[in-house]
């Protein structure tokens, strides 16, 4: 575990944490991705799938299980809570998950370590989470008003993944025969889906305005 | 931990 890595997982756990009290709070889920939240569940279910089978570290396990709990709270709220889930921008989330699902699938059964039931998941959690914000940033860029809440929150998973890289980079230089080119690769593609948003919440944080994303 | 191995992270 290096600081990067640390700082990483934090932001990440952070991004979270906006967003259920944003949600929990105001009573609205407006401008969240209910797509991106659902494909997030899948991510770490596959991943995750190792918490039956390989214990890492009590630090590794508590982690995955947050992850798990709280994207599946998120989704529950969003799908059932009786005040909040009449809030949920339905119209506007159109994102077909298919068009993630299915490329993300084919490319983990061909692109892997190890063709396995558990590898294959694995990869596939890989390659789907650097594309699962897409319904999230299509969702922003239709919603007029962004909330800071929801800014900040996509600005925070963005920064969590540029953090990785720089834990990668790290453990590239410090540990012999540390490589994970899978991983490293869909992890770049995931940082650079976030540069445009990047650089309008800058943007508009330096200009003291509200955040919007042209169309 | 190279490939496989490196299945550490979350």
């Amino acid at each position: 575990m290096n600081i990067f890595r640390l700082a990483g997982d934090m932001t990440h756990l952070l991004s979270i944490i906006v967003l259920l009290l944003k949600m929990n709070a105001t009573r609205s889920c407006r401008g969240v991705s209910l797509k991106t939240q659902e494909l997030y569940a899948v991510v770490f279910v596959c991943r995750y799938l190792d918490l039956f089978t390989n214990f890492i570290s009590l630090y590794n396990t508590v982690m995955k299980l947050i992850f798990l709990a709280s994207t599946f709270t998120i989704i529950y709220w969003m799908r059932f809570h009786k005040v909040i889930r009449v809030t949920y921008d339905r119209e506007q989330d159109t994102f077909r998950y298919q068009f993630l699902v299915l490329p993300c699938l084919v490319l983990a059964m061909v692109l892997n370590s190890e063709f396995t039931v558990m590898e294959v998941l694995w990869t596939f959690s890989i390659y789907l989470e650097a594309v699962a914000i897409l319904p999230q940033l299509v969702l922003l860029q239709r919603t007029n008003n962004i909330d800071n809440l929801t800014g900040n929150y996509v600005f925070l998973l963005g920064s969590y993944r540029a953090l990785y890289i720089l834990n990668w980079i790290y453990r590239f230089m410090t540990e012999p025969n540390y490589r994970q080119y899978l991983v490293w690769i869909s992890g770049i593609v995931q940082t650079i889906v976030y540069i445009d948003f990047f650089y309008y919440y800058i943007k508009s944080w330096r200009n003291n305005e509200k955040l919007s994303l042209p169309a | 931990a190279a490939g496989k191995g490196a299945h550490d992270e979350l």
